[in-house]
C-alpha cells in the first residue's frame, strides 16, 4: 500500500502525538 | 488520614468532587479517584502546582519535555477547556472520558472534528489537512513529493467533501467517519476500561467510603 492510496486522515491518525496511551506509561 | 488526604485534594486547583465528575463522565467514582493518581504524577513532573502545563503534557506523552508536536498541541488545547493555558483536574477527567470505550460515539466524532478544525472555523479546511500531513511526514521522517501530497488531499476531499465546497463540515465529517470507522480508533483508549487495575495505588487514597457515609 502506498500512502497516496490512503486518505489523509488515515495517515494523520498514525501520529504519535495522537496516541494518548503514552500518558499511562510510567 | 482520610481528613488529611481530603485537604490535600481540595487544595489542588480545579479539583472536583469525584462523585460529580463520575456523574458527568463515563468513569465510575473509583476510576476518577484512580485518574487523580495519574493526574498528580503528571501535574507535578515539572512544577508541582497541581496543574498540567503544556510542557508536562509533552513530557508525559513523549518522555521529552522539549518535543514540539502539532497534534499533541491540538490535544492539549482541547483538554484545556477553560482556555487557561493549563489543564486542571476537571478538564483532565472530562476530556479523557471522551476516549473511554463506553463514551458516546457522537462525543468521539465531535472531538476528532475539533482536533482537525485547527482554527476553530467550524470546517476542516484543505490547508489544515495539508499542514497536518506535512507535520506527520516530518514527525515520521517520511519524504513525499509535493505532487503526492496534493494527490492525497484531492482523494481525501473527493471522498469527504460531498458538496465540493473545498471544506469539510461536521455533517460531512460524520458521514465520512461512518464509512471509515477506523479513523476513530485513536479516539478510544482500551486502558480506560479497567483503570483501577492500572493504578491500584488509588485504593490506599480512596475517599469513596467516606463519601458514601
Amino acid at each position: 500500500i502506498t500512502p497516496v492510496t490512503m486518505n489523509a486522515f488515515e495517515l494523520i491518525s498514525t501520529s504519535q502525538g495522537l496516541n494518548l496511551g503514552n500518558l499511562f506509561e510510567k | 488520614m482520610g481528613c488529611f488526604e481530603s485537604k490535600v485534594r481540595r487544595e489542588v486547583p480545579g479539583y472536583e468532587d469525584p462523585v460529580v465528575l463520575a456523574s458527568e463522565t463515563a468513569f465510575s467514582v473509583s476510576e476518577v479517584e484512580a485518574l487523580f493518581e495519574l493526574y498528580k504524577s503528571i501535574s507535578s513532573s515539572v512544577v508541582d502546582d497541581g496543574l498540567i502545563s503544556k510542557e508536562e503534557f509533552q513530557l508525559a506523552l513523549f518522555k521529552n519535555r522539549k518535543k514540539e508536536n502539532l497534534f499533541a498541541n491540538r490535544i492539549f488545547d482541547l483538554f484545556d477547556a477553560k482556555r487557561k493555558g493549563v489543564i486542571d483536574f476537571g478538564d483532565f477527567v472530562k476530556s479523557l472520558s471522551v476516549f473511554h470505550p463506553n463514551a458516546p460515539l457522537d462525543e468521539k466524532i465531535d472531538f476528532a472534528f475539533k482536533l482537525y478544525d485547527m482554527d476553530g472555523s467550524g470546517f476542516i479546511e484543505r490547508h489544515e489537512v495539508k499542514q497536518m500531513l506535512i507535520a506527520l511526514l516530518c514527525e515520521s521522517e517520511m519524504k513525499l513529493a509535493d505532487e503526492a501530497i496534493e494527490v492525497i488531499l484531492d482523494k481525501t476531499f473527493s471522498d469527504a467533501d460531498v458538496n465540493q465546497d473545498g471544506k469539510i463540515d461536521l455533517d460531512e465529517w460524520k458521514n465520512f467517519v461512518a464509512k471509515n470507522p477506523s479513523l476513530l480508533k485513536i479516539m478510544t483508549l482500551p486502558y480506560l476500561r479497567d483503570i483501577t487495575t492500572t493504578f491500584p495505588s488509588f485504593v490506599f487514597h480512596s475517599e469513596v467510603d467516606e463519601i458514601a457515609t
